[in-house]
């Protein structure tokens, strides 16, 4: 209904307003709707404008900035309502160091809402894991479980999994 | 509704019975190109009811079955089970009294699919039904694909709508 | 014709003359998010003749004209010289006398658009020949772009035959 | 001409075929026409079998592996007639380190008959190449070049750029 999709797109609306400059470190942005008096059918844009920038267009913005966007809205969405796990296949591929950082920070965030499942070969996001499962094909074309790795135990202690 | 465990058998390359546990806050799953760290997402989709074989990588549903290896002949099933912890009372009504949630997934070389709750033979209605009111289903923006997360700004306002409509 | 240097003035976010030499065989261009690493791809392609804004990463050509940040004004115009060492003879006969070519291109706010060849004036034509005969258009397979290069392996036959007639 | 098509069909196969092994550490990978009756009109179809596995669609392929394959196709169309520069902008993002590693020393073979400039966030990438450009926004939104590192200085003497 009309008054739902307009309490969800005011919610959502804030969280992004409030997470952009976070992820951003500085700058604004915001969703707007692009029919307001069309609720039923309205699409929804995106007004970007990172630090010291003029407005972007979304085209334009360089591989990293549309990563971050891209999570500033989901992340956004995960806050309003929650879904119990997340599951991210190599969102940070076209992040810069610090920009990763970031992004594993706010990860560890929202674990209070949500489990999440990370797949990454990035150095950074393994490290802020709980746990590394290691997925090898030793027999060439048969995926096994190989290793399990906690973070708070210094030593790493690899237990084979059956 | 937080995942517990992901069974895997027959499924694409994880020819052999699988078992991975979630008992963490943040898991990462990590290893070489190509070992199968994308297939494991591919099988949670599966077993949640996903229909589109392309939306699984393949061109047609037995695509999923493992399809042999230099090793290993061709597999006659791929089976999947999802174990979710229903402490947190999130999934509808009808499941109120399970602490946990097991949803299995299987597909037969000779096309017989079948879904299973609980290990209670159901349709695919009841496990969509299931994941719907959850936030957790396959279209929602709980899970994002190697190489998509570029398209939820590069989309047009109209799919970035149904995302919103998720979350209502 | 390897690249000798590239000179961007108004050009994106190069709004302030900016030179870059590459005088070795492997030349990495490094840098955090956003800073303009990929808007030097842009430039070189657009000096060499590209006239798709789309393919800019632009709705109209004049979006390659730096647009003005928080602290600066919006630029007059854009121009790029790419100068390439010509000493290996690749270029086309006209330009043999040349150790060195220089290409320019200029695009003012009021859409007034310049080529020049080692400052002489000269048509768009005149470029895309240079560059044809060298196996280095922009067409060809000797730029991928950011976040395209699976677009090889996943795009249809016929557009990979494309791929080999530039290199027949 | 369809000679023509023909011959440089043939030969960037040959390259393929030479080059899917060496990336891939064994395998085999081929090109094939999808009408071989009309060469005016036929596209290429790309035929890949990574070590021990089955032939793949390459739909299935894994994110790195379809690097891997277009990079092949890519350095094969190179060694059968070399561009004097080619310009990469991050194609490793996708690539573990043994994979980067692989592509790297390739590169640097190829550098017999091309310059190569790099865009990357990888640091194995950026210890193979012969200089770093480091380009900044200092100022947001106006890109400068700040410094240029050598290689083969261990002191890496960063020169600040005029
Ligand atoms: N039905 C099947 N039977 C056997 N193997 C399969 C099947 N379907 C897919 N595969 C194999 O799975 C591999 C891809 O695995 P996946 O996409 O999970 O890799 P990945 O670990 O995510 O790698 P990357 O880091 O490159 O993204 C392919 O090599 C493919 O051949
Ligand atoms: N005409 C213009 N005027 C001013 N700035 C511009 C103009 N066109 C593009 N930009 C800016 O350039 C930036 C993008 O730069 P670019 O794509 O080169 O980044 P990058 O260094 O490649 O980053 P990444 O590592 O994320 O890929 C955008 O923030 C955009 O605002
Ligand atoms: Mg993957
Ligand atoms: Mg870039």
């Amino acid at each position: 209904s009309r008054r739902r999709f307009r309490e969800t797109f005011d919610a959502v609306n804030a969280h992004f307003q409030e997470l952009f400059p976070r992820l951003f470190r500085g700058g604004k942005g915001m969703l707007q709707l692009t029919d307001d008096g069309d609720l039923l059918e309205t699409g929804v844009e995106i007004v970007a404008q990172p630090p010291g920038k003029k407005l972007i267009n979304l085209e334009a913005m360089s591989g990293g900035e549309k990563t971050l966007t891209a999570v500033t809205l989901l992340f956004a969405l995960f806050l309003h309502r929650p879904s119990p796990f997340c599951l991210l296949d190599e969102v940070e591929a076209a992040l810069d160091e610090a920009n990763v950082i970031r992004l594993v920070d706010l990860v560890r965030d929202l674990t209070k809402h949500s489990q999440f499942i990370l797949i990454t070969h990035n150095k950074r996001t393994m490290s802020m894991a709980d746990v590394l499962y290691g997925v090898t094909m030793q027999e060439p074309g048969v995926s096994k479980l190989v290793s399990v790795k906690l973070r708070q135990d210094e030593a790493l202690q690899t237990t084979a999994v059956a | 509704m937080k995942i517990r465990k992901l069974e895997l058998q027959g499924f694409k390359s994880f020819v052999d019975r699988t078992v991975l546990t979630f008992e963490h806050d943040v898991n990462a799953v990590v290893g070489p190109n190509g070992c199968g760290k994308s297939n494991t997402v591919d099988a949670i989709r599966w077993c949640m009811g996903e229909q589109s074989a392309r939306h699984l990588r393949g061109k047609s549903m037995d695509d999923v079955i493992f399809n042999g290896s230099d090793t290993r002949p061709q597999h006659p099933f791929a089976e999947v089970t999802l174990t979710f912890d229903n402490r947190d009372g999130l999934a509808p009504p009808e499941f109120a009294a399970y602490a946990e949630i097991a949803v299995t997934r299987k597909l037969t070389r000779d096309g017989n699919s079948e879904y299973l709750i609980n290990r209670t033979p159901v349709r695919l209605m009841d496990v969509t039904n299931l994941f719907l009111g959850s936030g957790a289903g396959t279209k929602a923006y709980s899970i994002v694909e190697q190489g998509r997360v570029g398209l939820i700004v590069t989309s047009k306002p109209e799919d970035r709508r149904a995302l919103l409509e998720e979350a209502a």
